[in-house]
């Protein structure tokens, strides 16, 4: 029975000035922080639900999404864990668009295909230095290790729209990476 | 599947640039020194040397004559200088794909950025990461970026009035009283919660900056544009928080964030609708959902 209550309760504590200002005691940043991220905990229960009630006529339950909400700094625990996933877009704004997003990913070569089955363009580059520092950090190094690569793929979706992608890893007779296309890395300077 | 061709990393020989370039605009980096160093737009067929690098004022804690300290409520320089994050050549490795192109720029160990360019796109993403500020010297660093471009701006730029109407700013002037700048930095600064801008209307060219989030701004020289990314200080401005802004993280080390601009070159009557589709993308943010995959694709769809 989630809903965005908690949320809304959360963003309305939140109007405050030191919350809007970021002029309150440290205490009350960390006390803003847990309402929002638990009020979001909520909302993503929502989202998935509805996600789920739009994408599926059979296939994952709707307990099965999950969310990333760490993906700024490429934490996301299914896309590190799972070599194949499914991932839903849904776009709240009234016209066509496309978003790009970082996947962190333990193998080094996967096929992206959409929902007609077709493989879309994707690209698979190594974790920036700075990105497996704070994984490391947030993580620890142990678990942050679980995951080297970033996947990056254009998701387009029409206005008020949701789009379905489909993520394999590809991988040789020996379990090798085979990438569909290599990007070139050049050191220019250490 | 990727290759790390070293050419030379620590010889002093002369580079040359490095460009990333897509169907809409061409991005160049100085060879030598790593940083950016001109934005070209393919389809208005204009361009602009602009650089941009990482700097920090030193905080003021008061002086004999006022007292104020700069804090949670207030930013106060102790001088307009800036100093650099980092001077020398700054380490650099650059990435091509077909999705898309990234250059990543460390300037130090506490300050790196990785400036992207997407397939078909129009704007150019810098993807700042800084922190933890050391805690190196008794003043507290109040860290910006700044971008200087050949723009003719005459002293204007233009921020957004909460995410809404864009609001003329002149330095060092206000259209309802006679200012008296006490503050040549502090006092030129202004919100920007979403987006900042100059024009240049001699060569109809505007450079245009998005923020992910809400900070302080301004342009102090022609063509220039700042923004402050992050700042840790240590003395309390005595205007009611009672704590420095000298957050720790949960870590304990001191805070890290990481955002994202997104920088735009296009004549000033196609600004606006270049730059606002990806206003609404940081606005209003797809949301995404994952699950796992138990049968093949071909099966599946």
């Amino acid at each position: 029975l989630a809903n965005s209550e908690q949320l809304n309760l959360a963003v309305a504590v939140l109007q405050h000035h030191d919350g809007v200002s970021g002029t309150s005691k440290q205490h009350v940043a960390y006390d803003y922080a847990r309402r929002v991220s638990e009020g979001l905990s909520e909302c993503e229960t929502v989202i998935n639900r509805a996600l789920g009630d739009l994408t599926f006529v059979s296939g994952p339950s709707v307990t099965e999404f999950v969310q990333c909400p760490l993906l700024n700094v490429s934490i996301c625990a299914m896309s590190e864990t799972s070599a194949n996933f499914t991932l839903v877009v849904y776009n709240p704004v009234g016209f066509a668009r496309a978003h790009l997003p970082r996947f962190p990913v333990p193998f080094g070569s996967y096929a992206v295909y959409d929902e007609k089955g077709l493989v879309i363009p994707s690209q698979v580059v190594s974790m920036p230095f700075e990105t497996q520092r704070l994984r490391a950090e947030i993580l620890g190094e142990e678990a942050a290790a679980a995951a080297n690569y970033l996947l990056v793929f254009a998701v387009p979706t029409t206005g008020f729209g949701f789009a379905t992608y489909f993520v394999n890893r590809t991988s040789g007779p020996n379990g090798e990476d085979v990438a569909l296309e290599t990007a070139a890395v050049e050191k220019i300077r250490s | 599947a990727e290759e790390f061709i070293d050419t030379g990393a620590e010889s002093f020989a002369p580079k040359a640039d490095v460009t990333m370039e897509n169907q809409n605009v061409i991005v160049t980096f100085d060879g030598n020194t790593g940083r950016l160093k001109s934005l070209t737009n393919k389809i208005s067929q204009i361009s602009s040397a602009v650089t941009q690098d990482f700097f920090y004022y030193n905080s003021s804690w008061g002086t004999s004559d006022d007292e104020q300290a700069s804090g949670a409520y207030i930013f106060r320089p102790n001088r307009t200088a800036v100093f650099p994050v980092n001077a020398a050549p700054i380490g650099v490795t650059v990435v091509r794909g077909s999705v898309f192109q990234e250059v990543r720029q460390v300037f130090s160990n506490w300050v790196t950025q990785i400036v992207r360019l997407y397939d078909g796109d129009n704007d150019v993403e810098f993807e700042y990461t800084i922190g933890p500020i050391p805690y190196d010297i008794p003043e507290g660093k109040e860290v910006i970026t700044r971008f200087s471009s050949d723009l003719a701006s005459g002293g204007t730029f233009y921020t957004d009035a909460n995410g809404r109407e864009m609001q003329r700013r002149d330095l060092n002037y206000r259209p309802t009283w006679k200012l008296n700048v006490t503050e040549p930095v502090a006092g030129n600064y202004y919100p920007v919660n979403s987006r900042i801008h100059t024009i240049d209307k001699t060569n109809n060219r505007q450079l245009s900056i998005l923020t992910d989030r809400s900070m302080g701004g301004s342009s102090l020289a022609d063509g220039q544009l700042e923004l402050m990314v992050h700042r840790r200080l240590f003395y309390d401005d005595s205007r009611g928080v009672g704590e420095p802004l000298n957050e720790t993280g949960l870590l304990g080390t001191g805070l890290v964030i990481r955002g994202i601009m997104y920088v735009t070159l296009e004549t000033a009557a196609l600004s606006p609708r270049a730059v606002h589709p990806s206003a609404v993308l940081i606005a209003h943010p797809v949301a995404m959902a994952l699950a796992p995959l138990s049968t093949d694709v071909a099966t599946y769809v």
